[in-house]
């Protein structure tokens, strides 16, 4: 059964914060995921960007060309791999976000989200 | 306690067909919503419109004016009012879905998600 965020995490994209818009876009429909960890040319995770984003900047104007660093948000919720995943599902609610990176000390290990949680564990009913 | 669609659902922003790319994504936007019913002049549900829609349309070009019906989802995956909510949570991750309106002889009755269903039943523990 699964206890920890290290348990269930999945390996998440990531992005630097040279990108655009558009970039984000098509990394996150090819991976087929709805997060993506940005990070600073040294490696260090400065933001995220969701569909959320995407579509907040689609609604202003033709954003395709932006930098990252205008759409993204860079207070990010992670997690531990040591974290428990009911206290994950506490946060996700909480901060009603959908998913977040996993770090430690080294860096971004991967991501945990309500849809890994979903399929992994509290839908088997 | 929670046994049937009609106990959960929430409403679901509706949009016409004629409308465009940017204005699906401010209407996400304004009502906080990660979906919404694209119906006919006639009101008939005609399809669905979701934050990756709209990322995918930004991930090929400057789509903003692009009109919904070519980024819409038109074989509409919904739910009946009856459904049992367990039935739903299987269906939701059996189609790789987040949310489903939800309708009857009548037409779009609301929405229900993973989100819905989380905030208010499986995450009691
Ligand atoms: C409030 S959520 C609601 C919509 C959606 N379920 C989601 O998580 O994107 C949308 C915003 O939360 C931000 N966000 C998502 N995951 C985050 C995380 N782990 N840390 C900080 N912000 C996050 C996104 O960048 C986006 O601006
Ligand atoms: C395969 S899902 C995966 C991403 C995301 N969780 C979502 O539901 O949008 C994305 C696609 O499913 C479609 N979709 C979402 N809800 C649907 C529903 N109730 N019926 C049919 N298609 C749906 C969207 O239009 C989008 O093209």
């Amino acid at each position: 059964s699964y206890r920890t965020v290290a348990d269930v995490m999945e390996p998440i994209p990531t992005i630097t914060e040279n990108r655009t818009v558009r970039d984000a876009a098509q990394l996150l429909v090819e991976k087929n995921s709805e997060i993506l960890a940005v990070v600073s040319e040294a490696g260090d995770l400065s933001g995220v960007v969701t569909e959320w984003d995407i579509t907040r900047a689609s609604a202003t104007a033709c954003a395709e060309d932006m930098p990252l660093p205008e759409i993204m948000t860079r207070e990010v919720i992670t997690a531990k791999p040591t974290d428990n995943i009911l206290d994950v599902v506490r946060q996700l609610e909480h901060y009603e976000i959908s998913a977040m990176p996993v770090v430690d000390r080294e860096g971004v290990l991967g991501v945990i989200s309500s849809d890994i949680l979903a399929r992994r564990t509290l839908y088997r009913l």
